[in-house]
């Protein structure tokens, strides 16, 4: 564990929980893309069924459940408890156009041909891609809640810091994992667009909005 | 290529 992964991981806790907390306590998933949210839960539950077959450390498996609880927890609150504060109509990306062809990627470029794996890959490059959903609703209302914008800061610092993490493990430990990196880059670069907004606007206190 | 050193990560 370096201070770049440590960091990363805490920075997605935050995100996590910061979105969670922000819709309980608004009593309202206003704005909050359930169609992402659908997508990390599948995300960390394809990625963590490990925590079924090998132990790695008590921090490893405490995370890997906190993060599928509460990912669970979130598409709880805007699917049924809040459901009637679900913005529906502005969530409107087509998720089938990612989730098949990132299924026929994850069959075809991994690194064993066995269902663990396969999953195992599956969720790193549905990761890379699950926050579209989100971005697009926002690029659809023009607008998004200061929180927000605090959520989506922490989910896309997260990507960014274990790209330094895996320069870090190449260097001291001489391990690489070209689909992580490489789905790890794309989805950091997602992220690149609203980066620039949030420093440039959420941060001078202003609110995210978006020119018509 | 150190596929298995990177499963300790989340």
């Amino acid at each position: 564990m370096n201070i770049f992964r440590g960091i990363a991981d805490f920075s997605h806790l935050a995100a996590i929980i910061i979105l969670l907390h922000k819709i309980w306590k608004s009593r309202s998933c206003a704005g909050i893309s359930g169609k992402s949210q659908i997508l990390f839960a599948i995300v960390f539950t394809t990625r963590y069924l490990d925590l079924l077959t090998s132990f790695i450390s008590l921090y490893n498996t405490s995370m890997k459940v906190i993060y599928i609880s509460c990912s669970y927890a979130t598409v709880y609150l805007i699917y049924m408890k809040f459901r009637a504060t679900y913005d529906g109509n502005h969530d409107s990306f087509r998720v089938e156009f990612l989730v098949v062809p990132v299924g026929g990627l994850a069959v075809l470029i991994n690194h064993d041909f066995a269902l663990l794996e396969i999953l195992w890959t599956f969720s790193i490059y549905l990761e890379s891609v699950a926050i579209l959903p989100q971005l697009f609703m926002i690029s659809k209302t023009g607008e998004a809640e200061t929180i927000t914008t605090h959520y989506l800061f922490c989910l896309g610092l997260y990507r960014a810091l274990y790209l330094f993490n895996w320069i870090w493990r190449f260097y001291f430990e001489g391990f690489f994992d070209m689909i992580a990196i490489v789905a790890g880059l794309v989805q950091t670069v997602l992220y690149c667009d609203f980066f620039y907004l949030y420093v440039t606007k959420v941060l001078k206190g202003k609110k995210l909005s978006l020119p018509a | 290529c150190g596929r298995q050193s990177l499963k300790d990560e989340l």
